[in-house]
């Protein structure tokens, strides 16, 4: 079963957006996904239109409240399956500041049982804290969606320290599968100028021992497409909502690329 | 001196880019500005070209470390000073869990004296907790900057619960001045039919006893403009990078409209 942490600390740069539609978009490709909505303002959560289900039965009661992690599980359609947010998950933070192994309890409740899913996708919260740690502590591959736009490149550089920290101390099999290009304003040139500066980067770890050695960017980028702002109010994936759109032509590409990376292609 | 809180829970909506422009079209209209920088991630600090200096002068070192604020001044230009933040303000959440009055360390050390500025403007970080709360007690009017975006009504009532208990239980003079709406998309749909939820909705709270009651959607919105996303890579406000674009004309008029309801007009 593999594991993606969508992941940036930087906020409204397209994680929620990625983790719905990239989902879909794996799930209209035949996977059974799993998506676990790690952010107490519970976008993803409200995306599917799970706010109302999501009250006691959530990631907070499954890391505070011994809460089985199945009985968290709800299902959106035969494909997709959520674990949703609320806002009591704000509170983990800090009820879980002096818990003993506080970054690696999703971890070790889902490595309990075997689960009928291809992949999980961790939707973080735009922060490093407890809940993204959790995220790193339980992933095998990071995707880390960037708004090309100025400090993208210092954010990624934070961002690279903890999953660092993260591989060296607390999961080994941790590795940055790549960036994903959102929001992206084609035509103009600080895009353009942004992304090269993320390629020198990456390519300037190549060959070295680091989690993000092999991380590349995704060559399909998520163009801005007013319809992925509509479709959350609709309760709907892009694939539902405007098919035709280029936000589906754009995700289910990027879809295609990552089954690609995946399958080592 | 006025005090205001630039705040929204959610993140990217266009806080730090106010912040700065906002800041520097009053600054322009001759008031003295301090800004301080609220968010760990120090987008603020970055975009002023301040993140060599915040080192140990910053948010953190007052709030934990007993620095006089004032040696955490850094002026930017004749009309702007700043207090920065450095990535060691990441830790105050949880380092002053339990320290007595933390909402209002930052109040109380700004009222020990007179200071030679008009207007103070606090950027603050993607959340609600223990920074945000300290804009919000120090503050005597509140700017919501707002991505016209499905969920911006939704997060509005979040951050009004949390405005609500702050002016009942810390600050009774707290009020919100309104809702700037920030990366505005002209022409489309969307932003036409956001604004209006948002209005009907302030609409609905006049005459009340609510914090909210005399908010208002700023006439000025401030558009999509993509010399505002590059003006930080230069250490520039928008007036200095690009005074004829539509994002300096914006700001201006926003700045403008402030004033007028600064002065009761
Ligand atoms: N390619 C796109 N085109 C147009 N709008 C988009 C696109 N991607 C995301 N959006 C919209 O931009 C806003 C921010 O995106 P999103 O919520 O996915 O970012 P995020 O990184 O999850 O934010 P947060 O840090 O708050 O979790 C949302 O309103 C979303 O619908
Ligand atoms: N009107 C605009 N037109 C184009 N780009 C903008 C506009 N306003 C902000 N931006 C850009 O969008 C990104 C997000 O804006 P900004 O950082 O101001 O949001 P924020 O609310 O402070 O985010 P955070 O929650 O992370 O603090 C930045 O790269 C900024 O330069
Ligand atoms: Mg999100
Ligand atoms: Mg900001």
């Amino acid at each position: 079963m593999e594991c993606i942490a969508i992941i940036n600390q930087k906020g409204g740069v397209g994680k929620t957006s990625t983790a719905v539609n990239l989902g879909a978009g794996l799930a209209q490709r035949g996977k059974r996904m799993l998506l676990i909505d790690l952010d107490p303002q519970g976008h993803l959560t409200t995306h599917f239109g799970l706010d109302g289900d999501a009250a006691g039965r959530g990631v907070y009661e499954v890391l505070t409240q011994n809460l089985p992690i199945e009985e968290a599980i709800h299902p959106y359609s035969p494909t997709i399956s959520v674990i949703p947010s609320n806002v009591d998950l704000a509170a983990a933070e800090v009820e879980l500041v002096s818990v003993v192994g506080r970054e690696v309890i999703l971890r070790d409740l889902l490595a309990a049982k075997n689960w009928p899913y291809d992949i999980v996708m961790l939707d973080c919260p735009p922060s490093l804290g407890i809940l993204s740690l959790n995220a790193l502590c339980m992933s095998t591959r990071v995707l880390i969606p960037v708004q090309p736009h100025f400090l993208a490149l210092q954010g990624a550089g934070k961002l690279f320290e903890t999953i660092a920290l993260v591989n060296h101390r607390l999961n080994p099999k941790l590795s940055v599968a790549g960036m994903v290009m959102c929001l992206y304003d084609a035509g103009t040139r600080l895009s353009a100028e942004v992304v090269d500066d993320l390629a020198k980067f990456l390519d300037s770890s190549r060959g070295t021992k680091v989690p993000w050695s092999n991380a590349r960017i995704f060559k399909n980028v998520i163009r801005r497409n007013v319809k992925l702002a509509e479709c959350p109010s609709y309760g709907q994936s892009i694939f539902e909502y405007a098919p035709r759109s280029n936000g589906a032509t754009d995700y289910l590409a990027l879809a295609d690329e990552l089954l690609e990376v995946i399958d080592g292609r």
